[in-house]
């Protein structure tokens, strides 16, 4: 028996292959509980303890660091993919704190905790000094430029009309005062685009099907609009369940990363939003 | 007391292992 306090908890290295087990199940939970956005990828394993859990098994405290990447949430294709958003983008770290119970050789969440915040506009400007920032998605400027986007593509289109579903980011081009960038995720409705007279008739697909736009709507000087505007439908995913998290103590937390609280009932993930 | 030469003293400076934090996949903002 040893002499002197024993710890309750262990502590391998954050780079420890065990460690990252949890880490990257934690960044899976993350991508398939975001409810907008894009997806995240591990940065930086923070902090571990592993505890012993009574009868068995053993909870993993991690703290991670994640960083944006370009593929929107509802976006099927897989993360290693996805490329992680730039600097010069402006990226977007998430500051997460979970809880990853290992029993029997599989990992379940018990707890999440996120908080998402962009990088500061020094070291955007740092690594690029004319690139431009992130805009807030309730500006005027952004809404009007969604809205225009969205219509150009719907007008130019022979397929379904797409519906609004979240402003995903925007940026105002700072060479050009009157340009806005935006990226907003979309879905299809039961209406063919070129016939709609009253959008509020359209109604979304039963078998959802979701979409992203990318945008530059440029004011001119005689006040008319150029409008850019690409738009890409997702392939259609099968829809399967979410295995619920084992919490004997849920956690519900309030996250600024737009995770659903872990102890919510379970919606199908494309309902989520 | 002595070493053998190419020998780290115990105790003495070495590769110092930094369990925590891991290490940083992209950068660090």
């Amino acid at each position: 028996v040893p002499h002197g306090p024993m710890p309750a908890y262990r502590e391998p290295a954050c780079d420890d292959p065990e460690t990252e087990q949890a880490a990257l199940a934690a960044v899976d939970y993350i991508n398939k509980h975001l409810l907008r956005g894009y997806k995240h990828t591990l940065n930086q394993i923070d902090s571990i303890r592993v505890w012993p859990r009574r009868p068995t098994g053993e909870v993993y405290e991690v703290e991670i660091d994640t960083l944006e990447t370009t593929c929107h949430v509802r976006d099927p294709t897989p993360l290693a993919n996805c490329s992680v958003r730039q600097m010069k983008e402006h990226a977007v770290e998430g500051d997460c704190d979970f809880h990853v119970l290992k029993q029997d050789g599989q990992l379940s969440v018990l707890s999440a905790k996120c908080d998402s915040s962009p990088d500061s506009a020094e070291d955007v400007h740092r690594v690029c000094p004319n690139c431009p920032l992130l805009a807030p998605l309730n500006d005027s400027r952004v809404v009007h430029a969604v809205e225009v986007a969205l219509a150009a593509s719907n007008a130019q289109s022979n397929g379904s009309y797409l519906q609004l579903v979240e402003i995903s980011r925007a940026q105002f081009a700072p060479l050009q005062a009157a340009a806005v960038y935006v990226e907003f995720a979309v879905a299809a409705t039961d209406c063919v685009a070129k016939d709609v007279t009253d959008p509020a008739t359209c109604n979304l697909l039963a078998e959802k099907q979701y979409g992203f736009c990318r945008g530059t709507v440029t004011e001119k000087v005689d006040g008319a609009e150029d409008v850019t505007v690409t738009c890409n439908l997702f392939q259609t995913q099968p829809v399967t369940p979410q295995p619920q998290p084992e919490a004997p103590t849920p956690v519900a937390e309030a996250d600024a990363l737009g995770l659903a609280p872990v102890v919510q009932p379970e919606p199908e993930p494309l309902e989520m939003i | 007391k002595g070493v053998l030469p190419g020998t780290p003293a115990a105790g003495g400076p070495g590769p110092v292992i930094r369990p925590c934090p891991g290490r940083i996949r992209y950068f660090k903002i």
